[in-house]
């Protein structure tokens, strides 16, 4: 496979934002990012898996000068909605393999979240399109993250 | 805001895939990824939230053709594993809205999801990048989500 992997990124003043057990329902994710929109609050990533009972978790990343405010807005929907929680972690950091055309990644995938693995570090999510595949990770490993990732689809890394 | 998105995609022809509990220890993405990589069978999106008690579910989508194949490869996993479980989704599709530099892009989501959310669309899995909003939602509402995803941003359709 050739490839196609052009750069690597690595992204440090992220918190993560997970809204847990929320209705799964029509408009629930519009109101979360609605509200953070009004705020002028920039997301990077958002995952969000298949729900269960009625039920999901949305996760997202923001800056961390953002998480005050963040918590306040959110704290009131889930109010509003009677049910769920609020969870944070300011302890990440975000690592990206930017790529053209990676429509056959999951070898890129592969190779990535391989050469993670082998230096034992844990992907705690996941967020992936043709063009960049995004792993939140320890903060701590950060660099040493983007390192690896630079290795092992032969960049050189300039910064 | 400017307008950021460039253009509305739809995805029909994939099928949803979780592993579901499957133990949250560095490697384990590594293992699913390589192993569907070896097949040749292409992945879209994935998406992975944060886990719980060790355990964590990955999802992603690959084509329905290579649905037979890829239930076989994952059971053996999930045997290695032993522990887990694996669901498939047949029943739906990826509607994906592109832009550039969507880094303020949380008004960007909310726009789309409230645009899905007034036609009562529930949104079923959601992954993103500042480049691509995508969004799973039922098959049989994805022509109609393409439709008002179109018109939410502006923008004509040309197929
Ligand atoms: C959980 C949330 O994404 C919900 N399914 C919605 O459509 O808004
Ligand atoms: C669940 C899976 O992503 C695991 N955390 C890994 O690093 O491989």
């Amino acid at each position: 496979e050739k490839l196609l992997v052009s750069g690597v990124t690595l992204k440090s003043d992220d918190a993560r934002v997970s809204l847990n057990d929320i209705p799964d329902r029509p408009g629930i994710a519009a109101e979360v990012f609605h509200a953070l929109a009004a705020q002028n609050i920039n997301v990077d990533i958002i995952v969000q898996s298949t729900g269960k009972d009625n039920k999901n978790t949305i996760s997202f990343t923001i800056p961390h000068k953002d998480l005050k405010q963040a918590r306040e807005i959110l704290e009131l929907l889930l109010k509003n909605w009677g049910t769920g929680s609020a969870s944070f972690d300011e302890n990440i950091a975000i690592v990206s393999a930017v790529g053209v055309g990676m429509k056959s990644h999951s070898g890129v995938a592969a190779s990535m979240f391989k050469s993670l693995a082998d230096a034992g570090i844990n992907i705690e999510m996941i967020s992936t399109s043709e063009i960049k595949i995004s792993c939140v990770i320890a903060k701590d490993r950060g660099r040493e993250a983007l390192q690896i990732v630079h290795d092992v689809f032969g960049l050189t890394q300039t910064a």
